[in-house]
């Protein structure tokens, strides 16, 4: 989930 | 997905099709470094690696592709087209590449949220892409020259990254658990690696006259 987060910008 | 980061994306977008419709119409890269493109290739490669394995969303897909697609057809014009490549000026790019790609893969293994693979990549390209304007910038103070194109190239390029950064503010304080303290260092050195550029950039807009960088 905060791997997530961070990958979900370009 | 905020307002700044929806702004950011789009000046960034811009930049590249910027660049791209330049190059395409008027057959010519002059001004342009070819290592800061190559660079440029090197950060989205790099940063979507998770492109195909992990889907956020439509938009989040789209926009890596047209990124991937753009900046590796700026690279294609000016290395293999026959009119372009002409124009291109590599006695005066001469920045080495490795000054900057060794330094920030040492950094990435050293400095990273979590030691694999994909995680040491994606903080390999964070802090590339703080540098990676370094060769144009260089180029454009050796050639003194400043198309206007190129001019709002470079800005839109430092303007994308200041609008990120206010995303990253908004998100800290929107959203509690987004903090990533490598994400900001990388792009508040971007950034400030701008500010000079910005300061002539301003003065000679206000001024009305040619861009000219101080030697």
């Amino acid at each position: 989930e905060e791997d997530l987060e961070t990958k979900d910008e370009l | 997905m905020n307002i700044f980061r929806l702004a950011g994306d789009m000046t960034h977008l811009f930049s590249v099709l910027v660049l791209l419709l330049k190059i395409h119409t008027i057959k010519s890269c002059a001004g342009i470094s070819l290592k800061t493109q190559e660079l440029y290739a090197l950060v989205f490669t790099t940063r979507y690696l998770d492109i195909f394995t992990d889907f956020i969303s439509l938009y989040n897909t789209v926009m890596k592709l047209i990124f991937l697609g753009s900046s590796f057809s700026i690279v294609w014009y000016i290395r293999r087209h026959k009119i372009v490549r002409r124009s291109y000026d590599k006695d005066q790019d001469t920045f080495r590449h490795y000054f900057l790609v060794i330094p920030c893969l040492v950094l990435a293994v050293f400095i990273n949220h979590k030691f694999t693979f994909k995680e040491v990549m994606w903080t390999f390209s964070l802090y590339l892409e703080a540098v990676a304007i370094l060769p144009q910038l260089v180029l454009l103070q050796r050639t003194r020259n400043i198309d206007n194109l190129t001019g709002q190239y470079v800005f839109l390029l430092g303007a994308y990254r200041a609008l990120y950064i206010l995303n990253w503010i908004y998100r800290h304080f929107t959203e509690p658990h987004y903090v990533h303290w490598i994400t900001w260092i990388a792009g508040v050195v971007q950034t400030l690696l701008y500010a000079d550029f910005f300061y002539y950039y301003f003065q000679s807009w206000k001024n009305n006259e040619k861009l000219q960088l101080p030697a």
